[in-house]
């Protein structure tokens, strides 16, 4: 794992709570505002699990730590994005919060209903951002969550050992997480 | 097939590729010394993710120079590639896979300065 230059992270009272908001005007319309919602869910947990931050949606786009929002080509921050495929998503260090998805993407939920070669997991991309905004870099362990490239139609969605143990190394441990209830909730994940 | 250093050998391409990357597969097995027009738009890649310093000419060339072939020792270090400093298959299908836009190295000019752990 890799941090970014200078170590940046939420420094925050305890206990850490960063809020969290969709950008009304660039979502994606072909998946609904609440299936996104449950999907970010999904990945805002699978970070919580292992460090004592959690995470809560709010409705005020602008005032939230955490703001996502789907958009195509330039959106403003100097980083355009790039049509389908290439460049999927970027976030920024802490305590920036920007977290952008390219929306010329096919994002998918799962591979049985969207057929199309260039669907992305919106899931584990989603998961990945997360990462970012909590200031990983990326990972030269291809397994792991952080590590910068995702093939088309491919789910990673679960945090390996490289990916906690560099969260962990900047927020310390959630008190309730240990490797084994992590596996535990791999495996009812992958059944659901 | 040992070339000397500084010949080159024009590799004879279609330039005209309109998904986002996929044009790079025409690199595939580029080495120190080779000039294949078009490598200046793989340099670019390069730079965005932060192996490369934009040249102060602001234009890239399109011979793999010595500079490039360190900055793909850098990049095949940082994505747990075999490390051979040439656009090997590996190399390339991880350069034209799609990716997160975050750099690799968060210093912009420094060709490795994010902390490894």
């Amino acid at each position: 794992f890799a941090y970014f230059y200078g170590k940046p992270r939420w420094v925050r009272q305890a206990p850490v709570v960063l809020t969290y908001a969709f950008s009304q005007n660039n979502m994606i319309s072909y998946i609904s505002l609440n299936v996104t919602r449950t999907v970010f869910k999904r990945a805002f947990s699978r970070w919580e699990q292992v460090i004592p931050v959690s995470f809560m949606e709010i409705e005020d786009y602008p005032s939230a730590d955490i703001r996502i929002g789907f958009y195509y080509g330039h959106h403003g921050d100097g980083q355009p994005f790039d049509g389908v495929l290439g460049v999927l998503a970027h976030a920024f260090s802490p305590e920036n919060g920007r977290f952008h998805l390219d929306a010329s993407e096919t994002w998918a939920l799962d591979f049985e209903t969207v057929k199309s070669r260039v669907a992305v997991d919106l899931e584990s991309v989603a998961t990945h951002e997360i990462g970012h905004v909590l200031g990983l870099a990326h990972s030269s362990v291809k397994e792991a969550v952080m590590y910068p490239s995702l093939s088309p139609r491919s789910k990673k969605v679960d945090l390996k050992i490289d990916d906690i143990n560099g969260v962990q190394a900047l927020y310390g441990s959630n008190p309730n997480f240990t490797f084994s209830s992590l596996l535990a909730s791999e495996k009812s994940s992958n059944k659901g | 097939r040992i070339l000397p250093e500084y010949s080159s050998t024009v590799i004879a391409v279609d330039a005209h590729t309109t998904a986002t990357w996929h044009g790079f597969t025409r690199f595939l097995d580029a080495g120190k010394g080779s000039q294949v027009s078009g490598m200046s738009e793989l340099k670019k890649y390069f730079s965005r993710f932060g192996y490369l310093p934009i040249p102060d000419t602001n234009n890239f060339t399109d011979i793999f120079d010595k500079e490039f072939q360190s900055a793909v020792l850098a990049y095949q270090t940082n994505l747990g590639l075999p490390v051979t400093g040439e656009l090997d298959s590996d190399t390339i299908s991880t350069i034209v896979s799609p990716r997160c836009g975050v750099s690799d190295t968060k210093t912009h000019n420094a060709t490795f300065h994010a902390t490894k752990h």
